[in-house]
């Protein structure tokens, strides 16, 4: 299982959320307007942030959020 | 399995409900109008409560809540 | 497997019954109106019961209670 | 795999019955008009009788009883 | 895999038939008109024998017999 | 996997062949007209004949016999 | 996997190829008009051949052969 | 997988081709006008060529060979 | 998985390349116009190599080649 | 899962993030206009970073970034 | 998974990047116009880069390159 962010501004940061009993942030990459970042659920990854102008591309759909 | 959640408003909150013979809460995320999460199903989290307004995509169709 | 709760009304009651020989609650979660709940089957739980004004999003269409 | 029935009067009666060489009812659940049940095949439970007005969501299809 | 059984009038019979070297009936269900059965394949029934005014729905499609 | 047989007349047999080597009638099942069986293949069962006037449901879509 | 094949005049016959290094007829099953073969893939039959007007329904489509 | 070869002249050959580092012909298959087979890959024909006037189905779609 | 090559024209060659660290022809096998190769990736053939005019059946699409 | 990237102009950069607690940059491929990558995620690689103008085809859809 | 390349044009060049920690090319093949290799991802290939003027056949759909 994959998203797949492409940012609209710059700064578009996507943080992701450990696995486990604790819920921390162990990574956020910050793109540039125009850059596509695609990025799979792991083993330390169980949720992921989105912030900033962007499109979502997931299972579910397209989110476009503002 | 994952669903996505953008808030339509601040202080749209995400709570994981902990998987097990107990039903607590273990993490809860606050979201800023226009940001948004895309959270897994886990070893610890089997259950998932949102209050606020938001949009949550899931497999099942997208839901707006109030 | 997931199903989603969207609570129509304050009040609406989701109810977890115990998978295994005995059936019994081992969990009550209340929703007021507009709060989102997303729940898995699990070790745990084999069934759920719902009480008041909802839409419950299944892989079998959309209910609504009354 | 799991079906969902919702109550169409009170008194409405959703039986599960045992896995193996026998077959007997192992636990009766009582909806009233409104409810919603949501129960999977287990370990236990092979089959599953409802009585009275329901609506009964399967990936058959949706039955409507009398 | 399961098949549903709407008795459509009173004394529709389900009948199991045992899997294995032989096939012999190891559990006869009634049903009274407006009644339901949700029954899976299991260990032990490799085979249902039903009787009766009754809608079957099954993968294949909706049965009706006379 | 199961195919789903509706007698259109009485004296409809379904006929279970052995799996293996050798290739024999295990078992005969008659039904009469309206009846339905549902029959799964199986560790004894790799080949089934119809006899008689039935509709024969199957995943490759539904056969009438003559 | 299985296929099924509706004998459409007297003297179908189905044969079942070995599987393995060798490839020779196992087993001829006679179908007489109207009667229905349903046959699977097993351990021991990897090919089946088909003579006489009949139509054979795979999930590849029906073939009617002459 | 199976593919369907129903031959549209005498003389329709289906040879299977062995699995391993070599690849000979293990089995040659003559085919009558109007006669079917149906033919796995299996653990010695892992490629099968087809010469003479036939119709192929696979999963691919039918391919009408001249 | 495998695809199915139709002979355009007489000299078709398919190639199967070896499978591992190294990048080598370990078969070819020739087509006269019409024939048809049904060809699966295997332990030892890990791409295939098409020359000549032929139609090329695979789970993207029908290729031409000229 | 794999996803495609075609450059649209010279110097568009894939970039491998590392799978693990660490996430940093493993690889960098560099395109030129016109020319197309294929690249897996894997046991090293969990996130791809795509810059510059470029048409990316992924399950979610295809995006054009600037 | 495999990838189909057409070549559109002489001197079509398809190169697979190693799996692992390392990112080299193992091994170029060269396609005149109109041959046709199906390549698929493997223990040694987990990325496939393509030049020159070709028609890529992938899950995603076609991708037409300069
Ligand atoms: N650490 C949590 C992260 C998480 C995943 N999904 C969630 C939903 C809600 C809150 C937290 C989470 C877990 O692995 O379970
Ligand atoms: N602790 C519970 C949480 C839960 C999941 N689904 C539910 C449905 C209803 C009530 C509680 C739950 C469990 O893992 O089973
Ligand atoms: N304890 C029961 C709960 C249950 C699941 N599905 C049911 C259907 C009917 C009645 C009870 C149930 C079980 O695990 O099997
Ligand atoms: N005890 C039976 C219950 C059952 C399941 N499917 C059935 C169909 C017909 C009659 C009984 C059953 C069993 O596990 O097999
Ligand atoms: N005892 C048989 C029952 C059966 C299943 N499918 C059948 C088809 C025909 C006749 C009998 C059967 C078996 O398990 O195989
Ligand atoms: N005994 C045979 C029965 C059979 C299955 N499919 C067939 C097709 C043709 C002839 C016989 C068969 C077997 O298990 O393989
Ligand atoms: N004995 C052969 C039978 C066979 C299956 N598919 C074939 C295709 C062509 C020729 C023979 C065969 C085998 O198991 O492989
Ligand atoms: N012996 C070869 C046969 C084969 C399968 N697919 C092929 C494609 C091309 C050439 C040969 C083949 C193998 O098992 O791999
Ligand atoms: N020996 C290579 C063959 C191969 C498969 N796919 C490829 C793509 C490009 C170049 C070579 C290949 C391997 O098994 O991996
Ligand atoms: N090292 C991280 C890389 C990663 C994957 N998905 C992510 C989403 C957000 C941030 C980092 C990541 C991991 O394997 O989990
Ligand atoms: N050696 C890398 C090759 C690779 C696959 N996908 C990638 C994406 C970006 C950069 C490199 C790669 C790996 O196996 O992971």
């Amino acid at each position: 299982e994959y998203i797949v962010v492409k940012a609209l501004e710059n700064g578009v940061t996507i943080m992701g959320l450990t696995r486990g009993k604790d819920t921390k942030f162990h990574h956020t990459e910050k793109l540039d307007k125009g850059e596509v970042m695609v990025a799979q659920f792991t083993e330390h990854t169980s949720a992921i942030k989105i912030r900033g102008r962007a499109e979502i591309y997931t299972k579910h759909g397209v989110i476009k959020n503002e």
